[in-house]
């Protein structure tokens, strides 16, 4: 019968696209900020 | 080979391919060596380019508060403040503190655009709306270097008939 | 095997000993980086060649065992089976910073572009895990080349990668080497393989951007995975590490199904050819998937006007080699032109049974008489020419699909009613498949298919057929969500209308819990 998906930790309604923050096929809860802004040299 | 595939056995019978037994074998052992999180994110210590020397009754490390999404969301702009979300954003990279601050500003209607790496919000609503882009008068976060340096610093402009790309939007 | 110049491995160790050094010296700057690689170039590592070769391979092999040599040092605590030892990435982490520096100041010259060494060492890489994987078996430790791959996906595919020429065959070169390390190739690195392929700093940039020249590069990502899990998945029981790897799977399609529908909608095919019958949920999941711009009609809607909706006559895309199957077996040709001329007295529709069977031996391997994919692709391609028939024939085609005996296309049914009466119960479920996987979002392929199937319903005399379709779309319907519209609607069809004598067919009540089931179903539906 299959697994209820709503519990595998992927936020299926959300109106954001789930990729950016996807912790990987191993993880139950998206990634926390990883995000990388590059951001202008100057600030380096 | 990019095409679609033969029948079911072609994967079989390619070469260097294993048996079953042998598949669920291998399988096993990996699962005791799965990738971890960490295996995958960048060493998150943030390394002070330039760290300015200060007494050392001031706190070393950064306070661990400023990892707390809560402490963020909380404070949000009444308390922190829009330069300092900037401050966190430009000059703690790669940090979480660095997302987190994204995460408010982005509450805050701010939008980062990744072709300028600038941050800009809507000084009113856009002239032109269409699903690739809009146009309108933005104010945009910047910082100016003054003649007399002292002077330079964070600062917002305004920006008119700027059109904002939504494939540049982060 | 090669035989290695006296001393070099104690060259190439000091060199990285050195490049070492300037990671870890606070004022670590462009200059000094590019200082190192031109030194590289100088001495002759960096031409692409067999010493190129060598010197890459030998710095793996340094980095990886100083990883794994790490590994257990760093733990005192016992830690669960799925939880890995901590482990230190250091020499990883510069291995691959010293790659990426040298793909970054390396000057273009005889021929040692970029793009040219980056192939050389994801070459050099794919064969020193072939072969620590072959010598190390389950001792083989895949994470330190995961952290290597992830590393340089990071420097040389950041966010911001304007995916033009040549930064798409960084990608693809990326995709190439992932592809040569498929879990069918190497088993122990199945789980970092998965992993690397579905990241988050790989994937969605070969499935993002109108050009979807990616597309078939994941599409060879998900075959890889699923002809290694057929074995597993076809009997559907299996241990943790297969069952983490089909959970993992999920994820995977699911953020397939949110972000990139549209690429699941014109890959079902394939899919379909190489996810086991029993693996009904994982297969509903790419048939669910739907066009980002297209607003599904509720098919609980009372007196819904299926053929009036406006995608309905409209042809899906279907980017997969519908025909290569039947043109593999030679049938291609006999299909159209049987499809054309409806030759009389031809025996080519009462000889397809036999020619849908497997050789024994394959029957055996692939765990069922038929040859699947040869299956899905005769449906597929008999249909395909039915719809364009009807299309090209007469009246609007929506009277016409409403009906479609009413014109109907005889060569066509003709196929679909002799092999629904002539295959075996194992044939007919995989025939009756094959036409199920069509029914997904709202287009001519899941008109005529839903059409097809019911008029096989009506069409037959014998009960055992009726409670066969009534099998296919049920057990694709009692499993957890979701399920492709064209299902639901096909089934609301056959149990409201009463052409069809649903609830008067003995089978319905065959056993108590299908008794319940279906009372249940009644009422659900009022």
């Amino acid at each position: 019968l299959g697994t209820d998906l709503t519990t595998l930790g992927l936020n299926l309604n959300s109106a954001e696209n789930l990729h950016k923050t996807f912790g990987g096929p191993w993880s139950e809860e998206p990634i926390r900020g990883d995000t990388d802004f590059s951001v202008p040299q100057c600030y380096s | 080979d990019l095409g679609t595939i033969g029948d079911n056995l072609s994967g079989l019978s390619s070469g260097g391919v294993h048996d079953h037994m042998f598949n669920l074998q291998m399988l096993e052992a990996a699962y005791t060596k799965l990738p971890q999180p960490k295996d995958s994110e960048r060493s998150r210590s943030y390394i002070p380019k330039h760290p300015a020397a200060t007494p050392a009754s001031y706190p070393q490390a950064q306070a661990p508060i400023l990892n707390n999404p809560a402490f963020w969301e909380r404070y949000g702009v009444d308390n922190i403040g829009t330069d300092t979300l900037f401050f966190a954003f430009y000059f703690q990279q790669n940090t979480y503190q660095q997302y987190l601050a994204a995460k408010e500003l982005k509450k805050q209607s701010w939008r980062y655009h990744r072709k300028y790496n600038t941050w800009f919000q809507r000084h009113e609503e856009p002239k032109v709306a269409t699903d690739e882009y809009e146009q309108g008068t933005y104010v945009y976060f910047d910082f100016h270097i003054a003649d007399d340096n002292p002077q330079s610093g964070w600062c917002q402009r305004i920006k008119h008939e700027f059109t904002f790309e939504y494939n540049y939007l982060e | 095997s090669e035989q290695e110049p006296e001393g070099f491995r104690e060259q190439v160790s000091a060199l990285f000993v050195e490049w070492w050094r300037i990671c870890e010296l606070p004022g670590t700057n462009d200059v000094s980086c590019s200082r190192y690689v031109l030194q590289l170039q100088q001495n002759g590592f960096l031409k692409g060649d067999d010493v190129s070769d060598r010197f890459f391979r030998i710095l793996i092999e340094i980095s990886v065992s100083h990883c794994v040599s790490s590994e257990g040092i760093m733990s005192g605590s016992a830690l669960s089976t799925q939880q890995s030892q901590p482990i230190s990435f250091f020499a990883i982490d510069i291995y691959a910073k010293l790659v990426s520096s040298i793909l970054q100041y390396c000057v273009a010259e005889q021929g040692s572009s970029k793009l040219f060494l980056l192939s050389k060492v994801l070459a050099v890489t794919v064969r020193c895990i072939h072969k620590d994987a072959d010598d190390k078996k389950t001792l083989f430790n895949p994470r330190p080349y995961f952290r290597l791959f992830i590393n340089w996906l990071r420097d040389l595919c950041p966010p911001e990668l304007v995916l033009d020429g040549g930064n798409f065959q960084i990608l693809t070169a990326f995709a190439n080497a992932f592809h040569a390390l498929q879990p069918l190739k190497i088993p122990s690195f199945s789980f970092a393989w998965l992993d690397l392929v579905s990241h988050r700093t790989f994937m969605p940039k070969l499935l993002t951007g109108s050009s979807q020249k990616g597309w078939p590069y994941v599409q060879r990502f998900l075959v890889d995975l699923f002809q290694f899990l057929e074995p597993f998945l076809r009997n559907a029981e299996f241990g943790e590490p297969i069952q983490l790897m089909y959970k993992g799977t999920l994820r995977v399609l699911l953020v397939l199904l949110h972000d990139f529908p549209e690429f699941l909608c014109d890959y079902h095919f394939t899919f379909c050819d190489v996810i086991p019958p029993s693996c009904i949920q994982m297969r509903n999941i790419i048939l669910s998937a739907f066009p980002r711009n297209m607003r599904l009609p509720d098919p609980s809607t009372p007196n819904l006007k299926i053929d009036l909706l406006p995608e309905i006559s409209q042809s899906p895309r279907v980017l997969s080699e519908v025909d290569a199957a039947l043109k593999s077996k030679q049938m291609k040709s006999e299909i159209d032109e049987y499809l054309k001329a409806r030759p009389q007295g031809t025996s080519f529709v009462t000889e397809l049974k036999q020619r849908l069977l497997l050789p024994p031996n394959e029957a055996a391997r692939a765990g069922t008489k038929y040859n699947v994919p040869l299956m899905n692709s005769l449906v597929l391609c008999v249909g395909m020419q039915a719809i364009q028939q009807l299309q090209a024939k007469g009246p609007p085609h929506a009277q016409a699909m409403s009906n479609p005996w009413a014109y109907h296309v005889d060569a066509a049914l003709d196929i679909f009613q002799t092999l629904i009466g002539n295959l075996d119960t194992e044939g007919r479920y995989l025939f009756l498949n094959a036409i199920a996987n069509q029914l997904r979002y709202p287009n001519n392929h899941t008109h005529y298919f839903s059409f097809i199937l019911l008029h096989l319903f009506t069409d037959s005399d014998q009960e055992i057929i009726q409670e066969q379709i009534t099998r296919v779309l049920l057990e694709r319907l009692i499993s957890n969500r979701p399920h492709p519209w064209g299902l639901l609607i096909t089934f609301l069809e056959l149990i409201k209308n009463t052409r069809y004598n649903f609830w008067n067919r003995s089978f319905i009540r065959c056993a108590p819990e299908i008794e319940k089931l279906f009372g249940s179903v009644s009422r659900s539906i009022g």
